[in-house]
């Protein structure tokens, strides 16, 4: 059915019994598929080193690729990411497809020089993504 | 937009509100990056010190301190170690704004030193609840005791600007008992009692009187170092959103084993519901 499949994906290789996994992974799995990557800066390059004094090198991750069209269980998204995903494909494709964002984070622990020449040690919650999703 | 279509609106109040309240463009730029648009848990961090913001160098002994805290609370990464089980996000360390010292020591007693000291606490915010404070001694030099060695510790502490006896919170005196090794860099006393009412009630300015007494045997000598003025370390439990909250994520853990895996939704799509009657 020319109507299955991820417009973006390849044609079809014949189908062959057992390559049937391979067959339907370019349905279900885009290329550059919805994942975690990393991006490491240091404070110094937002010129705030003078006054945060650890961590040296602080790295937020992010999520970036696109999203499956059957993205449940993989990401744990609720099924209204597949109905947006078809009201995309079949009936407005001005209404945007699922968007690749975290999930869940990690806190970061700070030390830091406050103006007054006190210093300060404090956790932050949500400073670094550890999941994706598609919603 | 809408507030800005109401002021905008009503030109004259608009005009006049607009000039009385201070407006997001005026607050200080920080380079490139104004703090509203930075996300609201950045902003804590960028609010609180504008790069161009001046500020004073802190205490290098008390600098060495809170990173080795730094080591012991959080991995290299920044991340908060998982095996501490207290509840305090945050640990602040003040250096006394005045201080007032007499160093005298008698041949007889040893008797270390008496300070008068003011700290400024200003930094610790209203969701910041105190849970512990200790006065945090880093000795000079090094000190050569016997473990037999007694020290008595005689703290007043008050509200500077109170001077009649009334305001004077009940002194307190603890016998604190110091054994000394090679390496002991550190003293904390814990002033925690006397501490939390003034913090709890907003006081912000603490002026704590200090009388430092060791004893030691007849035939001993010793050469006693004058302790360098202390500082004072106060853990605190920032109960506000940006804060991490330890508890909280181990009951999210707890609640999360509850729901063992589902059977995911999409295998039902592609491969049908199992027959209903079945599951009847």
């Amino acid at each position: 059915d020319e109507g299955i499949g991820h417009p973006k994906a390849k044609s079809p290789k014949m189908l062959d019994s057992n390559n049937l996994s391979e067959y339907f992974k370019q349905f279900l799995f885009p290329e550059n598929e919805c994942e975690l990557h990393d991006f490491k800066l240091s404070f110094s390059q937002l010129k705030w080193d003078s006054w945060i004094v650890a961590p040296h090198r602080y790295n937020p991750r992010y999520c970036k690729g696109d999203c499956p069209r059957l993205v449940r269980h993989r990401y744990g998204s609720p099924v209204h990411t597949m109905v947006q995903n078809i009201i995309y494909e079949k009936l407005d494709s001005s209404i945007p497809r699922p968007s690749c964002v975290p999930a869940k984070y990690s806190p970061l622990s700070v030390l830091t020089i406050e103006p007054d020449g006190s210093i300060a040690y404090k956790e932050y919650e949500d400073m670094i993504a550890t999941k994706c999703t598609c919603r | 937009s809408q507030t800005l279509e109401d002021e905008a609106g009503s030109s004259t109040s608009g005009e006049a509100s607009l000039e009385t309240k201070p407006q997001p463009w005026d607050q200080p730029l920080d380079g490139e990056n104004s703090p509203d648009l930075l996300p609201p848990l950045l902003k804590v961090l960028v609010n609180s010190h504008l790069p161009g913001a001046p500020r004073l160098q802190p205490d290098s002994i008390a600098l060495r301190y809170m990173k080795r805290l730094y080591k012991t609370y959080a991995t290299k990464e920044g991340i908060p170690k998982s095996d501490r089980s207290h509840l305090y996000n945050t640990v602040r360390l003040f250096t006394p704004s005045a201080q007032h010292q007499q160093p005298s020591w008698g041949q007889v007693t040893g008797v270390l030193q008496s300070m008068d000291l003011l700290f400024n606490l200003d930094r610790i915010t209203a969701p910041e609840h105190l849970l512990k404070s200790v006065l945090l001694y880093s000795l000079k030099n090094l000190v050569y005791f016997s473990s037999t060695t007694k020290c008595m510790c005689y703290l007043v502490v008050k509200e500077p600007e109170c001077f009649s006896p009334p305001c004077f919170r009940s002194p307190q005196s603890s016998n604190l008992q110091f054994e000394f090794r090679k390496n002991h860099k550190w003293i904390e006393i814990d002033v925690t009692t006397l501490l939390q009412p003034l913090v709890a009630s907003n006081k912000r300015n603490i002026h704590i009187a200090v009388n430092f007494t060791c004893y030691k045997d007849q035939d001993e000598l010793f050469d006693m170092a004058i302790l360098m003025a202390p500082s004072l370390l106060v853990y605190l439990n920032d109960t506000s959103a940006q804060a991490y909250h330890r508890w909280n994520s181990l009951r999210f853990k707890g609640r999360h084993q509850l729901f063992p895996y589902q059977r995911p939704m999409e295998e039902e799509l592609i491969w049908g519901r199992k027959s209903s009657r079945h599951r009847r």
